[in-house]
C-alpha cells in the first residue's frame, strides 16, 4: 500500500525541503521505491538533488493529462530507487487554473496509490496556499517540521488548525504523522525549551527523532546532493536515517 | 520625506522579520519616527514586539477606509517612536478582494508619505504573492535578506527578476536598497562563500553590514521584544544598529 506523506509548514526555513530530500533518500536507501514530489515553485528539492526537469511545468502536464506520473518522474542521480517530480513553474504560484475540488486531484492521487512507488514524499512551499493544500489533498499523512526556535510554536498551532479544518471536509482524514523538531542546538536553552514544550503539549505527535543543526546538511544542498552520499557519517545524516526508520516503523500514515 | 522600505524575499526563514523588527527599532532609537507594517498573516513581527492588535484585521479596515494609518498604528511597548500596524487576518492570504491595480493602493501610499513618520518598514511573507506585491507597491526601496547558505543565492536571482518585472509597470521604479547578508557563520566555509559570491556578483547592492547568526536575536523574539532592549551588547544587536546607520546614510530609498 503506497504511503503518501506531505512535509508542510507555513513557517519559512524550518527544514521542509531538507526533510523531504533526506527522508526520501533514506527511505530509498532502505529499499523503498520512493517518489519525491517537489510542489514548491522555488524548486529547492529539485536543485538539492540535481534532478533535470523533463519539462518546464510538470504539474501543468499532469493536470491536463498530457503526461502521467511515471513519464514525468526523473531519477535522483545519486540515489537508487529515488525519483523526483520536479518543481512547478512559477506561474503555478497563482494556481487559479486549478481548483482543489476538481476530480483531477482525486484521479491523480488514485494513480499514485495504484503506481509502483512504496512511498511518496511531497515538499511544499512556506504558505497555506493552493500548492500546500494540494500536497495535503494528495497525502494520507503530514509531517510538520518545527524549528527549535520561538516563532515555530505559534506556526505549529496554526498548522494543526488548518489540518483540522481541512479534515472537516474529507472522507478520510489527513493523519498528523508527526511533528519533527528540526535545527536543534543542544547548547541553547531556547532550543531545549522548544523541544520540551512541543513534547509536553503534543506527546503522541512529537516524533522521537530530533534533527540537529549540522552544517553538513546545508553543504550537501550546496553540492546538489543528499547528505546520505555527501556526508553519511555526519550527525545530520544519521538523524535523517533514524527518521526514516521511525517512519517505516509506523503502521499507518 | 518619508522613506518606505519593504523587507522581502520569497525564501523562508532568512531573517525578514528579524530585520524588519530590528531595523525598525534602531531607526526609532536613532530618532526616526518609524512605522513597522506587518504584512504577514503569520504576524511574527507583531508578536516579536508584543504589540496588541487594535482590531482583528487592520489591513481590511484600511482598505475599506473605515480607519486610517494613524488610528490603527500601535506603539511597540518597549521602543519609543516605533509604531506597528499589526498583521492582517489569515483570510487576507487569499487577498482576492484586493486588486493591486486599485487606486486604493496609491491612496494609502500617498497617506503614508504625507503622514508623520520619517521611516516606514514593511515585513512581508515568504512568497511572491499578493501581500508581498502590496509591500513592493507601497515601498520606494526594498531590502532583500539573503541567508548565507546555498538556496539563498537562487532565491536572490528570482527576487531581482520579480522586482525588475514589476518595475516595467511602475512610473517610479522600486529601488533595490540593498542585499542584506544574514545568518552569517564565520566558521563555516559555505557561509563565507555565499558572502563572497553575493559581493562579487552584486558589488553595488550588497550592503556593508552583515548580520551574524546570534542566538540573542532568536531569544529576544521569544521574549516578544527587540534585541535592542533585551541584549543590546550582543553581536546581533550591534549588527542591526550598524544596518540602521548604513540605511540612514543612504541619500535615497
Ligand atoms: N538540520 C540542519 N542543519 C543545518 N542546516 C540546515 C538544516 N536543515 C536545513 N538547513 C538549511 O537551512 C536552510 C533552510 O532549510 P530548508 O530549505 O530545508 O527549509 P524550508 O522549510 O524548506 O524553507 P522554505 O520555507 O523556504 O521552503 C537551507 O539552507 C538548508 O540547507
Ligand atoms: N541573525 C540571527 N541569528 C540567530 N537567529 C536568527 C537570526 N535571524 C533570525 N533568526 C531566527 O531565525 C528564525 C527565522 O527568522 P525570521 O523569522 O526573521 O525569518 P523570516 O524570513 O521572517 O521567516 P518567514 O519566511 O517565515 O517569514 C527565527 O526563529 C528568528 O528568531
Ligand atoms: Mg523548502
Ligand atoms: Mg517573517
Amino acid at each position: 500500500m503506497t504511503r503518501i506523506l506531505a512535509i508542510a509548514s507555513q513557517k519559512g526555513g524550518v527544514g521542509k525541503t531538507t526533510t523531504a530530500v533526506h527522508l526520501g533518500a533514506y527511505l530509498a536507501l532502505a529499499g523503498q521505491r520512493t517518489l519525491l514530489i517537489d510542489l514548491d515553485p522555488q524548486g529547492n528539492a529539485t536543485s538539492g538533488l540535481s534532478v533535470e526537469p523533463p519539462v518546464a511545468d510538470p504539474l501543468g502536464e499532469l493536470w491536463t493529462g498530457s503526461a502521467d506520473w511515471s513519464s514525468l518522474a526523473r531519477p535522483a542521480p545519486e540515489v537508487d530507487r529515488l525519483q523526483v517530480l520536479t518543481s512547478p513553474s512559477r506561474a503555478r504560484e497563482s494556481f487559479e487554473s486549478f481548483t482543489l475540488r476538481s476530480s483531477r486531484v482525486t484521479e491523480l492521487r488514485a494513480q499514485l496509490l495504484a503506481g509502483d512507488w512504496d512511498f511518496v514524499v511531497i515538499d511544499s512551499p512556506p504558505t497555506l496556499g493552493p500548492l500546500t493544500s494540494l500536497a495535503l489533498a494528495w497525502a494520507d499523512g503530514v509531517i510538520i517540521p518545527v524549528q527549535c526556535e520561538y516563532f515555530a510554536m505559534e506556526g505549529l498551532t496554526q498548522m494543526l488548525e488548518t489540518i483540522g479544518r481541512a479534515n472537516a471536509g474529507r472522507a478520510i482524514p489527513l493523519e498528523v504523522t508527526g511533528i519533527l523538531l528540526t535545527l536543534f542546538s543542544e547548547s541553547f536553552e531556547l532550543s531545549v525549551e522548544v523541544v520540551e514544550e512541543v513534547r509536553k503539549y503534543f506527546p503522541d505527535k512529537a516524533l522521537q527523532t530530533i534533527i540537529p543543526r549540522d552544517i553538513a546538511l546545508a553543504e550537501a544542498a550546496s553540492h546538489g546532493t543528499a547528505a546520505s552520499g555527501y556526508a553519511p557519517r555526519s550527525r545530520g545524516a544519521w538523524a535523517y536515517l533514524n527518521l526514516a526508520k521511525e517512519i517505516l516503523a509506523h503502521d499507518h500514515a
